[in-house]
């Protein structure tokens, strides 16, 4: 219980610190291999010469995804987390410190592949954003509902695999509100770019409003 | 520390149980929805009237998985875990004991979806089995090293889309290699009953063994 006292009072000072530099920071978590970095490639592709953009990056091992933000030109610092399955606040407050972002514009945060801890560590983002792969099943908000609970967005990605698996749209949408009823819902595909469109608005609306 | 401590010496209470016993105890765990549940309600269609057979579930939430477990007749007991994210020996040992299984044949204890702390959590098994949906990425092996190192069966599910996703099927497997040398690999679609017998085998071989 004190290591989640201790990552929530880290947090907050992350909060104001983003406040004060004007960044929109958003969380990222999901199962491994949902689509978090096939999101961001695309996402940064469009939004870079926009906003300024960061990255910083979590996994237990390896860097394969930040070398994958990397090649779009973005600046992003991999976080390697060991034995440790999730993020903690205070790794990321290194983290940005390292990154040195110009005031303004977008930070993403990718969190480890992990449905259940990621829920309980606050890094202080400002939003939360929960996606599912549609090959996974439509009943995860109810298995896993701690990670549903905090998200402000889910995006089930990978529509374009809808045909070839038994996944219900909005059984998924109806199990989420159940267990956080304001839940915005977007469905889209890194890989068709299908409704990606939503989501850039979706990310623009955050980062006016800041403003 | 302690909990690791603590919890290796209830699993080797639990291994002399199933020894006992003469059960042969496979784990099997994975990210969430690469297809452990429905891979086991095939297997005992199949290999009920061969052994007699019971599971152990484990969930944050729901008994989702073990009523889809029930519909097949076989015994099964529902652990959740709340904010765990794993199972650990000491409810996989109360579980075991609320079974109540007869003398002899399989055991599956299906762990909570996360490829993190499960490979830290002994239950006392003797083989762990490990399933990579091939619709995750081909890289899980190298990002998420742990659980692969500790596992004696890789299986890659979900083949019937891989003419849909961006999945190298050697370059997987050679990763898990690096990982560890000596893991044995199946390529299986539980969706279309593609080279589930090849699970069949490297089961019975197992339950044979152990006779
Ligand atoms: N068919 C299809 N495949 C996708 C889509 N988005 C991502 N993928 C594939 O899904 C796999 C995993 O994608 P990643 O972006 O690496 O997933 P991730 O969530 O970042 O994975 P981790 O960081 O390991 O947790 C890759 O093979 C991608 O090509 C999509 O919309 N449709
Ligand atoms: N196309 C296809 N879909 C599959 C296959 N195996 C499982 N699925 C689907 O994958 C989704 C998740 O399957 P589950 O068996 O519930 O996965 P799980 O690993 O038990 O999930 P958790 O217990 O929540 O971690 C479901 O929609 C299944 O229908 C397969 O071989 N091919
Ligand atoms: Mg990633
Ligand atoms: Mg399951
Ligand atoms: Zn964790
Ligand atoms: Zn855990």
């Amino acid at each position: 219980q004190d290591i989640l006292k201790r990552n929530n009072h880290i947090a907050e000072h992350n909060r104001q610190l983003f406040r004060h530099h004007q960044h929109t920071v958003i969380n990222l978590v999901s199962s491994p291999g949902s689509g978090k970095t096939t999101l961001l490639v695309e996402t940064l592709k469009q939004l870079q010469t926009e906003y300024p953009i960061g990255v910083i990056e979590g996994d237990q091992q390896t860097s394969l995804d930040a070398d994958r933000i990397k090649e779009t030109g973005v600046p992003v610092v991999q976080i390697n987390t060991g034995k440790g399955c999730h993020l903690e606040a205070d790794r990321v407050q290194l983290a940005y410190e390292q990154l040195a972002l110009p005031d303004s514009g977008l930070l993403f945060i990718e969190n480890v592949g992990n449905l259940v801890c990621p829920a309980h560590f606050d890094l202080g983002e400002q939003h939360r954003v929960v996606i599912i792969s549609v090959t996974e099943g439509d009943t995860k908000p109810l298995k896993y509902p701690d990670i549903f609970h905090q998200a402000d967005l889910l995006i089930l990605n990978k529509i374009d695999l809808l045909p070839y698996v038994d996944f219900d749209v909005a059984q998924c949408i109806d199990n989420a509100r159940r267990i956080q009823p304001n839940i915005d819902c977007l469905q889209l595909s890194c890989r068709s770019g299908d409704n990606l469109q939503r989501w850039y608005q979706w990310l623009t609306s955050k980062v006016t409003s800041l403003e």
